[in-house]
């Protein structure tokens, strides 16, 4: 199956 | 002190227009580059990057950096109170929680002034770098409204997959499948018309059609939409605001377990 991944997962938060 | 005049009000009406369904409340950035905002969606999915840059405004004065907390859906229950052709000012003043709307019609004969509370919002702000990506497709904005619009009536996904034939959209559900092939056609005489693929490498990525759909309504802002895609990373989604900037909508690739 395919999920959903986030945005956080390949952008850095500051 | 805050202020800004835009004679186009319609184009702000347009841009809430292409983000209040995303995001409930955003911090709008004032500084003297402009007026700018990055929000992501409830989920942490998708993100939208709006920047309208000081040089588009008739008039516009920022003292010092800031940002207002404002509730995108009272944002536009306000902007309702503008008609399409009124030119729009924003105002604020340092230490007040609001911010006020004034309208003016283009005759000058009817005014209306708004005020509007202003929210605290903690927000994440995302550290997006500049890429290379390995496909750029530039096409009509509305074809591809239309695309996301048909595909969406027969499944949840779309898988947008360019090669040397040219960019495929293509979705499957419990009633069937469908897939629609845009090639390059860069002779039209119309360059809003156009569709150019710039290809470095192949690629093939899934999304959410929900999310995709709801980037769409930001196709009144750019006859052009342009689709930037790299393997395994988000994709972005841009229409430009002529003169002034653009709205960028970034979405996360659904991934194999």
């Amino acid at each position: 199956g395919i999920f959903q991944s986030r945005l956080t997962h390949y952008f850095r938060t500051h | 002190m805050f202020e800004l005049r835009l004679v186009q009000g319609s184009l702000l009406k347009r841009v809430i227009d292409a983000i209040k369904d995303l995001v409930n409340d955003a911090n709008f950035d004032c500084s003297s580059t402009g007026f700018s905002l990055q929000a992501m969606d409830s989920s942490h999915v998708a993100l939208v990057a709006l920047l309208l840059r000081s040089e588009g405004f008739e008039h516009f004065r920022c003292d010092r950096t800031f940002s207002m907390g404002m509730s995108i859906a009272n944002m536009a229950k306000m902007l309702k109170c503008a008609s399409n052709d009124d030119i729009i000012t924003i105002k604020a003043d340092d230490g007040t929680d609001t911010v006020t709307f004034m309208f003016e019609s283009p005759s000058q004969d009817k005014i209306s002034d708004i005020e509007m509370k202003l929210m605290d919002i903690d927000s994440d702000h995302l550290g997006i770098p500049d890429a290379e990506y390995d496909a750029i497709v530039r096409m009509p904005s509305s074809e591809f409204s239309s695309i996301c619009s048909s595909l969406s009536s027969i499944g949840d996904t779309v898988t947008i997959t360019v090669s040397k034939q040219g960019v495929t959209f293509s979705t499957k559900g419990d009633i069937g499948s469908g897939n629609i092939t845009c090639r390059q056609n860069s002779s039209t005489e119309k360059p809003e018309e156009a569709t150019i693929i710039e290809m470095k490498e192949p690629v093939c990525l899934t999304f959410a059609l929900k999310y995709i759909t709801t980037f769409t309504k930001a196709t009144s802002l750019s006859s052009q939409v342009t689709i930037s895609l790299s393997s395994d990373m988000p994709v972005v989604v841009e229409y430009k605001i002529a003169e002034m900037g653009h709205v960028r909508y970034y979405l996360a690739p659904k991934i194999g377990e």
